[in-house]
């Protein structure tokens, strides 16, 4: 069963002696649904990786960096997790963000979605699916309400969407919400 | 067309041996 996409799966281990890029890693790609879980099922669990540790799943050629070109003039739909959801919710969060992906989840505007990245951190663990043109605010928006309903959000749970060109200026990572849902 | 996959439908490959 094709997907619509190939997706890249990286996965970055956090070491402060070398550089960025370097610490992060292409694991593995797929382009079938078969070949998806074959993956999924390889992998540890996000919610058992140590802690600076990230996975990112994006369109094959995409690179999961602010830098790359079909990145920079995006954002990102970020899920802040308290510390006592890694061993509730974070795997089921991040399987059902795998799923909206690689299933096209958001019609039209799927074309827009760039991937996903799992941040492990112990202040607390980060979920976030990455679109391409922050100022296409009805193709953000579409994307963040069919989003938030698939994560099983409530509805007074606040998600918002910072531009990476924001978050880029920010050492602290605390871009202001461009868009809310 | 858009290969376009509902989760119920993903989810039912979950444990299905791969041929890979």
């Amino acid at each position: 069963h094709p997907l619509q996409d190939r997706w890249a799966l990286w996965f970055f281990k956090s070491d402060q002696s070398r550089a960025w890029k370097d610490n992060l890693h292409l694991v593995t790609k797929v382009n079938t649904v078969e070949d998806f879980w074959a993956m999924y099922r390889h992998i540890q669990l996000a919610s058992k990786l140590s802690s600076g540790c990230d996975y990112a799943l994006f369109k094959d050629g995409i690179e999961p960096m602010w830098e790359d070109s079909r990145n920079k003039r995006g954002g990102r739909w970020l899920v802040s997790l308290a510390k006592q959801q890694r061993h509730s919710e974070l795997d089921h969060l991040w399987l059902e963000t795998l799923l909206c992906l690689i299933g096209e989840s958001f019609e039209e505007h799927s074309r827009e979605v760039c991937g996903a990245v799992i941040n492990i951190r112990t202040k607390g663990d980060k979920i976030a699916l990455w679109t391409s043109e922050a100022e296409n605010q009805a193709g953000v928006l579409y994307i963040g309400r069919v989003y938030k309903k698939r994560l099983g959000l409530s509805m007074k749970t606040i998600i918002g969407y910072q531009a990476h060109a924001d978050s880029a200026t920010k050492s602290n990572s605390l871009a202001k919400n461009k868009f809310v849902v | 067309g858009k290969k376009q996959y509902d989760r119920e439908f993903l989810l039912d490959f979950q444990f299905m041996p791969a041929c890979i």
